[in-house]
């Protein structure tokens, strides 16, 4: 299983595994494909990004991350599908060729490995990271409401036990604060797009204010073409909008920070299912959903790469 | 390990803000260890929660007294868990 060919992608794997895997594709498409490690976890296990390059320099870039909230298996496993796929349709997809002639792909698939790991060991249903904290037994903060954006407002908790529990300030998680060292200091990101899993949303800014942000209108054509593409294969229905509208008020997400930070074309998706599941979505319902998942991921994009800014 | 023997996820379905209200203040009670997977937060969206078997009782009482409709969407969360370990023990042996 740990060879690039041989992988069953239908299948929920282990951090070792995963990591293991990104090597193998990696020595597959050595002249595409760098593994970079930005930073390691609270637990200090490695924070990998796949780099997906032609070439050139410091090249305008898309940001892909899963995992951050570790119970979410299918976007895990939706990113290393996705990282495959990028590999081995370069060269023979014209769109997406053309895109990475153009610019470069960034895809993290475990965000949140002290989380992922903890899932397979003992708790399915964790979603935080592991950190400790002076005062209180409960361990562990929302990687998505610790972001430096709305920080502490609406819709996270301030309680260390909560599921929804911010953190004691900003960028506090060094999960976290290693993605936004990383997008920062390479300063040319134009699309920053974070994989959830439950419930099938396409999201755009804010989530911290139900105003809407400068763009909403083109980021909101965005995501219905892109979930027009994604329900072309199985007719699977996503609602679009902005995150306060559609489904929550959230402060201290991923998207907020990078579209303040600049980069407009900020999208979350969540990925299947109903809640027939819940984060136990079966391990044959992977290769589907990130099929179709990839459909509006190209879609997004090219219409980055066809709309420079 | 942590074990969900009985655990259940409810499907709230929210008619009015009273019962929104009702809900965040279920999602404030510490005791009762509620998992929410979709907040209350308006009442054209459901409320998913993961129940821990030691609270249903208190939930469901709760949410009936104050007519408010759900429903079992996951009727036992450690059920599914076991056949994901099992499904992925016989991908670990093909």
């Amino acid at each position: 299983e740990r060879g690039s060919k041989s992988f069953n992608f239908a299948a929920y794997h282990t951090l070792e595994t995963i990591y293991q895997w990104m090597d193998s594709l990696v020595a597959d498409h050595p002249s595409l494909v760098t593994k970079l490690q930005i930073g390691s976890s609270y637990e200090n296990r490695p924070m990998y990004v796949l780099k997906f390059s032609t070439g050139g320099d410091n090249r305008p870039a898309i940001w892909i991350d899963a995992g951050i909230h570790a119970r979410e298996w299918v976007s895990q496993a939706t990113g290393v599908w996705t990282a495959n796929k990028i590999a081995t349709d370069y060269g023979r997809d014209t769109s997406l060729t053309s895109l990475l002639n153009k610019m470069d792909v960034f895809l993290m698939i475990v965000t949140n490995p002290d989380g992922y790991v903890f899932t397979h060991t003992s708790n399915r249903m964790w979603r935080k990271t592991r950190s400790r904290l002076p005062g209180t037994t409960c361990r562990g903060v929302d990687p998505n409401r610790n972001w430096d954006a709305g920080f502490g407002g609406p819709g996270a908790s301030r309680n260390p036990c909560s599921d929804s529990y911010h953190g004691p300030s900003p960028h506090s998680e060094v999960e976290v604060d290693n993605v936004v060292n990383f997008v920062q200091s390479h300063g040319n990101f134009k699309s920053f797009i974070s994989i959830h899993a439950y419930s099938q949303l396409l999201m755009y800014p804010y989530g911290y204010s139900c105003n809407d942000v400068p763009d909403a209108p083109e980021l909101d054509s965005v995501g219905r073409s892109a979930v027009k593409a994604l329900s072309t294969l199985f007719g699977t229905s996503y609602k679009v909008g902005s995150i306060c509208k559609i489904i929550y008020q959230a402060s201290g997400g991923s998207i907020d920070w990078s579209y303040n930070l600049g980069i407009k074309y900020s999208f979350a998706f969540e990925l299947r299912d109903t809640g027939r599941y819940g984060f136990l979505l079966p391990a044959n319902q992977i290769v589907p959903t990130a099929s179709e998942t990839w459909l509006a991921l190209k879609n997004i994009m090219e219409y980055v790469r066809d709309h420079p800014y | 390990r942590q074990l969900f023997v009985g655990d259940q996820v409810l499907r709230v379905a929210v008619e009015t803000e009273e019962q929104l209200r009702l809900l965040a203040s279920l999602e404030e009670d510490e005791i009762l260890q509620l998992d929410f997977w979709l907040h209350p937060v308006s009442s054209d969206l459901p409320v998913d929660i993961r129940v821990p078997f030691a609270s249903l009782q208190t939930v469901k009482v709760f949410l009936e007294s104050n007519d408010i409709p759900y429903t079992v969407m996951i009727k036992d969360v450690q059920d599914l868990l076991d056949e994901e370990e099992a499904e992925m023990e016989a991908d670990s042996v093909r």
